[in-house]
């Protein structure tokens, strides 16, 4: 089943190395959360991993264009620097780095608070391979909401499972098709939540 | 079916961004290699990228793990520094860093080679997803050599068919439980045949 596959691969092959300490280099996510904090001055009220699942499956490069631009008193969402990568020898790559995106939410006339979050990768490359049926027929008749709807469920049960991993990802599904909906807002209201 | 999907990820997600040019900050793979043949005065007699499928899945972090440490005068391989990375935001991750590492096989008495390779690490993702059966138990009963004799097929069948990426990698099959097999003979015989 692809979905649940995909759910395994990038919890395996991504968040077990971004997300927990390594006892050795790397300090781990919510350290690694604090020191930027303390070095860039900033707040980040939850100190997990955001990770965004859109209904399109489309993933923009920078998570700024959900930005709803004719509304100029919405909140809205904006790239700071990134955190401190991680490097190390995976799979024959010496010194891959992986490394996430610290973002800045402005909701005047409060302060901006700061969200480490990112859409889930994998979901954006299935994105591109159901578009392009010349080069992959083999997936043409795959049911897209399906695959999303296999892979969200099984990643929060593997990180509910995992002793390293849980309480360290928040998955947030948005419906990136719906006008009436802003992206920052969402965030924030997850924020809300959690806090 | 897990490994096509696997295969067309490892194509969309991967191989489209560092293999071709993107026709503005990345001058494609092949001339990256040259460019590094220059700068580090060494000789890559392939210029494309060797993408290793092992018979087990598991991909050692350092392709020098495969060597045979106990024949003295064998053919070996180490690790030299990496390509020039490529940097581009995806997915609401800003500055993702893609890279290759260049290794350096010595097979005296004549002088070194050099070729870009590495794992499959996606097949190495699996791999720890089918040895860690409490987290994963829902892909439990999957048969792996369908799965990787699938995954490579196809990816063969779509960089065949892939206008900007044909001629650009080669995927080598090595059986690393066969303790006869020498790795860094392995890529001399391929390299051998292609060039
Ligand atoms: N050798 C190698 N070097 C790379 O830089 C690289 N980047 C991706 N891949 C492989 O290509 C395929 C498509 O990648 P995608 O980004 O859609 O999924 C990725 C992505 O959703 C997430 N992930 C992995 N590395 C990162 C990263 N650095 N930043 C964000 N997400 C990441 O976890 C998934 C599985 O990763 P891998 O199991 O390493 O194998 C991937 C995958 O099979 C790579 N392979």
């Amino acid at each position: 089943n692809y979905g649940v596959g995909m759910a395994c691969s990038f919890f395996e092959g991504y968040l077990t190395h971004v997300l927990p300490s390594d006892g050795a280099r790397f300090v781990g996510f919510e350290e690694n959360i604090r020191r930027f904090e303390s070095k860039q001055g900033v707040v980040f009220p939850v100190k997990k991993l955001f990770v965004i699942v859109t209904k399109s499956l489309f993933s923009p490069p920078d998570l700024k264009q959900f930005n709803k631009t004719n509304r100029e008193e919405a909140s809205s969402i904006e790239a700071c620097r990134s955190l401190d990568a991680i490097e190390k020898d995976v799979a024959g790559v010496r010194n891959r780095i992986y490394k996430n995106t610290a973002y800045k939410i402005y909701r005047a006339p409060r302060r901006p608070v700061c969200v480490a979050a990112e859409c889930a990768t994998l979901l954006h490359t299935l994105y591109r391979v159901t578009k392009n049926r010349d080069l992959y027929e083999v997936l043409a008749d795959v049911n897209v909401d399906d695959i999303v709807s296999d892979f969200t469920n099984t990643l929060r049960k593997i990180i509910a499972n995992s002793p390293e991993c849980r309480g360290k990802c928040e998955i947030i599904y948005f419906d990136d098709t719906d006008p009436q909906l802003n992206f920052a807002d969402v965030l924030l209201d997850r924020i809300r939540e959690i806090e």
